[in-house]
């Protein structure tokens, strides 16, 4: 479903370049569930974004169910990730004038979905992961762990063929943390590819396949 | 150091509101070691908004050092927090256009420390926490983890009499975590109080004293 070959990914600052990604090789088949984990700035973000095609490699091919999907223009990568890739960010980017049920709905809101179904899979999602009672909130009136809760729910809720989480239980207790997983791997069961970066070894555990990286590079890979 | 007697923070959500605490009543004194673990919308940053000052109870006192400072004017307020409370915020609120040395710096800055001192203690906070390579980055320009240890050695720099961390370890991993709380448990040897909120059963157990909230009540104190 993805193969990265040889794919590097700088950035400039000033007179300096980092080096986030070096000479990423990496397949993943469709239904995979992968945990990526490694040090505060190995390149776990960078390399999510890239898979998410938030971010473009500065060399090398992103082959996304067969096609050279980096090569592609910016409105057909557009589509690509609307129409199959749900994404929870590191810091959830939320829209803030939006409320949080709207912010879940707004991927099924994109797709055209009816009013009736999007308020029943909304309803289904924010009650899964325990926010139902916080509808109405914007995100500015919303708990760290609830606003984290919102952006997972948004990811979830077209069952796109891809889910990438970024840190998805960093600001959740034991249990909202177990319910998060739960309906991620609950997803995963019905054939959707995830992958998840976590500095949480028990969850980085929970994974068939375990990816550690460290200064850009992918240094370990192994299976369950 | 720190009284909290009887109080109430409420938020207005539409017709709704939201108890955010509810009767709270706390006495802390100065160099204690106390962590705040609780589910997620439980009230623990809103109980440290307003330990720090940043944030005023619908009802009750808040005394600090014997004075009612929640009754003081709003720049009163505003110079006790300055000069006695270092904040690390749960999403870090660091100022976009400053590098992160000089987000590092800010509390000395505003407190008229000559430039080679400010250089000096700079250098020597984000050393301690792994981040001297990234100085000259924006905050736009880190990973998430390294805009949370700028966040926290700017808490740390003026060696302020009280630290309120909230989740400081979130976004690190195991080794870049524990840098973070050698360092603030080093100022808490030195008799600075630190209060921490984390979901991190290991790190909460580290603390001296451990407060249990629910629903905007502190359900536990304990002792180590
Ligand atoms: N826009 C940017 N400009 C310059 N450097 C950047 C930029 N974004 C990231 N970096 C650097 O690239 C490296 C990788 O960053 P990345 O965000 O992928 O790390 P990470 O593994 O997700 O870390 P964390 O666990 O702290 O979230 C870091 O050292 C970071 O400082
Ligand atoms: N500005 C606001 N307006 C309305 N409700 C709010 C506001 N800020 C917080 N709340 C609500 O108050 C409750 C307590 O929020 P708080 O941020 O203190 O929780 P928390 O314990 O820090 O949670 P977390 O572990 O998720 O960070 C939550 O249920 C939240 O929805
Ligand atoms: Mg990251
Ligand atoms: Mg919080």
């Amino acid at each position: 479903m993805i193969e990265l070959e040889a794919i590097n990914r700088n950035f400039e600052v000033g007179e300096e370049t980092v080096h986030a990604l070096r000479d990423i090789n990496l397949n993943i088949d469709a239904g995979e569930y992968i945990s990526i984990m490694g040090p505060s700035g190995s390149g776990k973000s960078t390399l999510l974004n890239i898979l998410g095609l938030l971010d473009q490699p500065n060399s090398g091919i992103y082959r996304f169910n067969g096609k050279a999907i980096n090569q592609l223009a910016e409105d057909e990568q557009a589509q690509v990730r609307r129409e199959n890739i749900g994404f929870v960010f590191q810091f959830f980017h939320l829209i803030p004038r939006l409320s949080a049920a709207d912010n879940v709905a707004l991927p099924l809101t994109l797709a055209g979905v009816e009013p009736d179904i999007r308020q029943q899979k909304t309803a289904a999602a924010m009650d899964a992961l325990g926010i139902a009672e916080r509808a109405q909130h914007r995100p500015d009136q919303l708990s760290g762990g609830q606003r984290q809760r919102v952006a997972i729910a948004r990811a979830m809720i077209t069952e796109p063929q891809l889910i990438l989480a970024d840190e998805p239980t960093g600001n959740l207790d034991r249990s909202s943390g177990s319910d998060v997983i739960e309906a991620l791997e609950a997803l995963n069961q019905k054939g959707i590819t995830l992958i998840m970066v976590t500095h949480d070894p028990e969850l980085g555990g929970r994974a068939m396949r375990r990816l550690k990286m460290d200064d850009g590079k992918i240094i370990g890979d192994h299976q369950s």
